[in-house]
Formats: structure tokens, C-alpha cells, sequence
């Protein structure tokens, strides 16, 4: 089953 | 001193429903280009991303940047106060812990002001960077929260997948499985109705029926949305308000664990 990715993963934090 | 005016008051409404389901609490950043908001929701899995220019606005002031943190669900309770067809102001004094909403009706006969406490929230900032979507779907917005609302009765998860030809929807759940599929279609009377994809290389990507489902609360405020999709990269669906700005989604697609 695929699990949920998390935001943080794909955009930093500025 | 922040002040803008909305005659088309319903329009504020519509944005507030769109992004209260996502978020219990959100910055609104007041500068003179307009009015932004960005918030991740509770679990960091989807982000808002909004703007409204200042020139979309009947009247609009704002002589230096202010930052209006609001307990959405509180500031949703004021604006079920306004009618459809009220005007509305947001007005703020510069380092104020209030704001104001006033609504007046079309008549002016009736004027209701409400103050509201602002809150100071620690903002995390995202930077989102310029990307070249694989995909591109055009596509009623109706249609998208339809397809959204029937795939979840199937399962928790929808992929998206999408090719030239067309999009598909499709779930899999206890019960069986569901595919919606949409052809490209520009050849319609009405240019809302369209469907039109524009891609580069084809792309499938999972995606939780719950996020999606409250994307689609913003389908009052543009009748096309786009989907803009690349492996691996957050879904972006986009609604855009006419001669005002948008209102934008980010999903992190679910993976292969």
C-alpha cells in the first residue's frame, strides 16, 4: 500500500 | 492602516469556505500588491497557497505590510453574518490586535460591524519552486468534485494518470474498484466545459481521496480547475478567480513504502 509523503519533503522551508 | 473593500462580499466568503477545512488557523499577509495567504495543514501532507490582488478589490489601502494571524473557524463564524450580496471591509490598524469586517448591504440601509482578536501564529514559510508540470488537465471544477466525491465512496487513495488521449481516475477499495475517464475535449459551446490536457510525458500518481475531496470546497469560485502533475512532485490544483487572483493546493502524492 502507499503511504502519505509529507510536503516538507518536496518544498523547504525559507 | 489596512483597508480593503469587497462589493462582491460573496466572493470572501467562497475563499474562507475553501481553505477552512484545511486549516484551523492562517496568516493573511496585507501588502500593496494584495492580499496572500500560505499554510500547510495539521499533518504537513497539503498546503494553500492564495492570493488576491489589490486591484481586484473596489477599494483598497494598505500603507505598510501588515500580517493578520486568524482563527479561521472564528473569522468563518463573522462572515456567515454577511449576506451573498453584502459589500464587505477587512479594515486594521497598523500593529492593531483586532481587525474589522463591516458589511453593508447593497442598499447601504443596513451597516454591521464585527471586531475580531488576531493571534500571533508562528508561520512556516515554503518555498515553492518554478516547475515545469508533466501534465497539465484543464477541466471543469464540477466535474473534478464529482469524480473526487464518487471515487471515494470506492477507496481512500485515487490515481491520477494521464496521457494525451485523456485523465483517469481510478480506486480500489474493499468492494471493488472505479475508473472515471475524461477525453480531451476543446471542441465545446461553452469554454468551462472543455477538457484539455496539455502534456509533455505521461504521468500516474496516487494521491488521498480525503485532501482532494476538500480542495474541491473551493468549486464555487471558478467553474474550470487545473491539475498540474509531475512524478514525484506535490499535485498542484489551481483555481483561479476571475480578475482577482487564486487559490492554489499542493498534495504530496502518496509512495511506494
Amino acid at each position: 500500500t502507499p503511504v502519505q509523503n509529507d510536503l516538507q519533503e518536496y518544498f523547504a522551508l525559507v | 492602516m489596512f483597508e480593503a473593500r469587497l462589493v462582491q462580499g460573496a466572493l470572501l466568503k467562497k475563499v474562507l469556505e475553501s481553505i477552512k477545512d484545511l486549516l484551523n488557523e492562517a496568516t493573511w499577509e496585507c501588502a500593496a500588491t494584495g492580499i496572500s495567504l500560505q499554510a500547510m495543514d495539521s499533518s504537513h501532507v497539503s498546503l494553500v497557497a492564495l492570493n488576491l490582488r489589490s486591484d481586484g478589490f473596489d477599494k483598497y489601502r494598505c500603507d505598510r505590510n501588515v500580517s493578520l494571524g486568524m482563527n479561521l473557524t472564528n473569522m468563518a463564524k463573522i462572515m456567515k453574518c454577511a449576506s451573498n450580496d453584502d459589500v464587505i471591509t477587512i479594515k486594521a490598524q497598523d500593529d492593531a490586535d483586532t481587525v474589522t469586517f463591516v458589511f453593508e448591504t447593497p442598499n447601504q440601509e443596513k451597516i454591521s460591524d464585527y471586531e475580531m482578536k488576531l493571534m500571533n501564529l508562528d508561520t512556516e514559510h515554503l518555498g515553492i519552486p518554478d516547475t515545469d508540470y508533466s501534465c497539465i488537465v484543464k477541466m471543469p471544477s464540477v466535474e473534478f468534485q464529482r469524480i473526487c466525491r464518487d471515487l471515494s465512496q470506492i477507496g481512500d487513495s485515487v490515481v491520477i494518470s494521464c496521457t494525451k488521449e485523456g485523465v483517469k481516475f481510478s480506486a480500489a477499495g474493499d468492494l471493488g474498484t472505479g475508473n472515471v475517464k475524461l477525453a480531451q475535449n476543446a471542441n465545446v459551446d461553452k469554454e468551462e466545459e472543455a477538457v484539455v490536457i496539455e502534456m509533455q510525458e505521461p504521468v500516474s500518481l496516487t494521491f488521498a481521496c480525503r485532501y482532494l475531496n476538500s480542495f474541491t470546497k473551493a468549486t464555487p469560485l471558478a467553474p474550470q480547475v487545473q491539475l498540474s502533475m509531475s512524478s514525484d512532485v506535490p499535485l498542484v490544483v489551481e483555481y483561479k478567480l476571475e480578475d482577482m487572483g487564486y487559490v492554489r493546493y499542493y498534495l504530496a502524492p502518496k509512495i511506494e513504502d
